[in-house]
């Protein structure tokens, strides 16, 4: 028998446009 | 991160517009069925897709001729994502993919491309990718099933909208999940490189079990155990928030490993630093009362959880330890992180260690910490320099290579042993 397996994943968050230093 | 000025000018109101992602993802566990999870979770509008494909990476943007593979939501090939929500795809069958074991698939990458109808709104994001993926410039449309790369202008080091990829698998497949903050996210490991600690006990799993494990990575850098946090900030919400959505709504998940605790005790965000994610600096004893709130949830669904010790944090940011106030004045957020962090951390690694309080421990402090009395507490010496950005000085936080090495190492991987 099978099921779904997670392979890959990732936490989302909220986006903040990137200042370089 | 490149400069996100040129493909999202108006990230920060709009988000995205009329224009294509191509994100890059390496799965843990091959398969010919599987399916997508975005997330539209951080949004404030409806989130539409023209168009999704998977295909295998062949090299930067490009992508193998003959594996473009239509993803489809329902039956239809366009998909809306209500603000706040999260959508699974249909079961995508990848006619290039003839089983979990084909040996011209192991280690290659999946190129997930999606097209968005109008304006994204707030994008909801993983900043830390150490991962390259790519994307169209705003106003061009769909290119999901393009070959190749050309089209996709600009790059990008963090995944947005996508967060699961699941394939189908015997049942009895053991799933991990690496539960964390920056020192699982991968920061400081090798840009394209696949040597955060969870690849490297990836890699140990498969020699010794074969595909019949799978292991993910939810951490996110800046992460804490527990509130107050700022919910929306690029750190995430607190793992006591986020653990339903990120960590039990994986896929056959049976264990967790769990290394996280040194933001909640002030490395990087003491009294002197700007609050706008961690507002508080929290005492051990808050933080192990978040610890058991996690254990106990996690019990309760069936899934074991091993407690990683803290990684020592001793001289982040201490000029007497070697912080280069020259050249990064601007990054010393506290005068000394040193010995109060350094005092919450011994407290929390002892909870850890003491048995009955975890399903079992990964002491990945002992792995990296230099027992040399000399060394004041710090990580070993080798662990230290800087992997990836090989002209800035390490930060007494976040191991290199060699560190992250030692830690995928020091797993026993005797508990994930599938039946």
């Amino acid at each position: 028998p099978q099921h779904w397996v997670a392979s890959w994943a990732t936490s989302p968050a909220a986006y903040f446009v990137y200042v370089a230093p | 991160q490149p400069d996100l000025a040129f493909p999202f000018p108006n990230a920060n109101t709009s988000g995205a517009n009329d224009q294509t992602i191509r994100s890059i993802v390496k799965p843990d566990l091959w398969g010919n069925t599987m399916r997508l999870r975005f997330s539209n979770v951080f949004g404030n509008q409806a989130l539409t897709f023209d168009s999704t494909t998977i295909a295998l990476q062949e090299y930067a943007g490009n992508v193998v001729h003959g594996t473009v593979t239509p993803v489809t939501f329902g039956r239809s090939l366009s998909v809306t994502i209500p603000a706040g929500q999260e959508m699974w795809s249909d079961p995508v069958r990848l006619a290039w993919v003839r089983s979990a074991d084909d040996p011209l698939i192991q280690g290659r990458n999946l190129a997930i491309s999606y097209s968005i109808r109008g304006d994204s709104g707030h994008m909801t994001y993983h900043s830390g990718a150490n991962t390259t993926s790519y994307i169209t410039g705003p106003g061009t449309g769909d290119h999901t099933n393009d070959a190749d790369g050309f089209a996709y202008e600009y790059t990008t080091s963090s995944w947005f909208f996508l967060t699961t990829l699941d394939v189908m698998a015997s049942t009895d497949t053991v799933v991990i999940c690496a539960f964390g903050d920056s020192i699982t996210d991968g920061t400081h490991t090798t840009f394209n490189g696949n040597d955060r600690w969870a690849n490297v006990l990836s890699r140990r799993l498969h020699d010794a079990y074969g595909n019949k494990v799978s292991i993910v990575n939810e951490a996110i850098g800046g992460n804490r155990v527990i509130n107050p946090v700022v919910a929306n900030a690029a750190s995430g919400p607190a793992a006591v928030d986020r653990l339903d959505r990120d960590v039990l709504g994986l896929s056959g998940l049976t264990d967790v490993i769990w290394l996280e605790g040194i933001n909640d005790l002030g490395a990087g965000y003491g009294a002197a630093a700007n609050p706008v994610e961690n507002p508080v600096v929290h005492t051990p004893q808050a933080i192990i009362a978040g610890y058991q709130d996690v254990v106990a949830r996690l019990h309760r669904h069936g899934v074991k959880v091993y407690g990683a010790t803290v990684v020592s944090a001793l001289g982040l940011n201490n000029p007497a330890q070697g912080w280069d106030l020259i050249h990064f004045p601007s990054f010393l957020a506290t005068v000394d992180n040193g010995a109060a962090v350094e005092a919450g951390r011994l407290i929390l690694n002892q909870f850890i260690r003491t048995p009955g309080n975890f399903d079992g421990v990964v002491d990945f402090d002992a792995a990296t910490r230099d027992p040399d009395p000399a060394a004041l507490g710090n990580m070993k010496a080798k662990y230290l320099p800087n992997s990836q950005f090989t002209q800035l000085p390490w930060d007494y936080l976040h191991p290199n290579h060699a560190g992250y090495n030692a830690m995928g190492l020091a797993v026993d991987i005797a508990p994930f042993a599938p039946a």
